[in-house]
């Protein structure tokens, strides 16, 4: 899982993208 | 769940129950509208922005990754029964953008916009070196391969004479040599034992559509033909909403055909766009 961070904002943290169900093409 | 005032958008986890709950939606939506090609289901939630909305109300701006299943779009199967196209089958994935209202705990998709594309041959090959690709839909073998079975399926019917709808996969095999097609087709108002001139013969009013998958096999002298067909009892009103609420609103006219044999089997669809 990738986790993003928005900095300088007040969006705070934001997990996505969200999980893979099957496989990733 | 953080709030970006500044920003105007809140952010809520892409694995939040509330966003997996308006993709669901979306899903469904995508799959009660789409009118070629095959069910697709969620994959990954990559983005989701929730924006306030005036008078009342909020907008979910979700970006999706699906994955076509082998289900037929037509197919009244519902989607949980679907499989998903493994990646050895040639997998095919789809992103997708909606935006969906959020308005008196009910939820209507306002826009919906998905292009779908096949895992690269490199990657299927990684996985499965044997595997067959898939085929241009406009592949000599692929279309003489839909042409005989359909021939072969309308020979052996003592129902309707049925025509061909859309040739939505091809696969040339190897060993042995062959060539795998699944298409769709519908049924006529012709007997299949009388037709003379296919010409003259119309789709029923009240579609009646059937899902075909063919093997054809070459041989010296000759090729084998392997056909089965799934007719669909009922007949599933594409574009008919589920989704109710005053704004919901598609314009089926607005939904492209089926890409008509590209240089890959990539087909884009909007679904539908009115806020």
């Amino acid at each position: 899982h990738e986790v993003r961070v928005t900095v300088g904002g007040s969006a705070g943290f934001s997990p996505c993208p969200g999980r893979i169900r099957h496989f990733k093409v | 769940v953080p709030l970006a005032t500044d920003l105007g958008y809140r952010q809520p986890n892409c694995d939040d129950p509330e966003t997996e709950q308006v993709a669901q939606v979306a899903i469904d939506y995508l799959n009660s509208n789409v009118l070629w090609g095959y069910k697709h289901t969620l994959n990954q939630i990559d983005k989701v922005k929730v924006w306030p909305r005036r008078p009342m109300g909020e907008v979910y701006e979700l970006e999706i990754d699906t994955l076509e299943t082998t289900c037929y779009a037509l197919d009244p199967t519902p989607l949980a029964n679907c499989s998903v196209r493994q990646l050895a089958e040639h997998a095919v994935e789809g992103d997708c953008d909606f935006h969906v209202l959020k308005m008196n705990g009910q939820l209507t998709v306002l826009f919906a916009k998905c292009h779908s594309s096949p895992d690269s041959a490199e990657d299927v090959l990684k996985v499965c070196p044997n595997c067959p690709l898939l085929a241009l839909l406009n592949d000599t073998h692929v279309v003489h391969a839909v042409d005989v079975a359909l021939k072969t399926f309308n020979a052996q019917s003592n129902g309707s004479y049925y025509k061909l709808v859309e040739t939505s996969r091809g696969q040339r095999v190897l060993l042995p040599p062959s060539t795998y097609v699944e298409f769709a087709v519908a049924a006529t108002d012709c007997a299949a034992k009388d037709v003379t001139d296919p010409a003259n013969c119309n789709l029923l009013s009240e579609k009646q559509y059937g899902f075909c998958k063919a093997t054809v096999f070459e041989k010296v002298g000759g090729e084998d033909v392997e056909v089965a067909c799934t007719l669909f009892q009922a007949q599933p009103q594409p574009g008919a909403m589920k989704e109710a609420g005053p704004t919901t609103a598609v314009d089926l006219a607005e939904t492209p055909r089926p890409p008509v044999l590209g240089a890959q089997m990539v087909g884009a669809w909007l679904v539908g766009a009115k806020m």
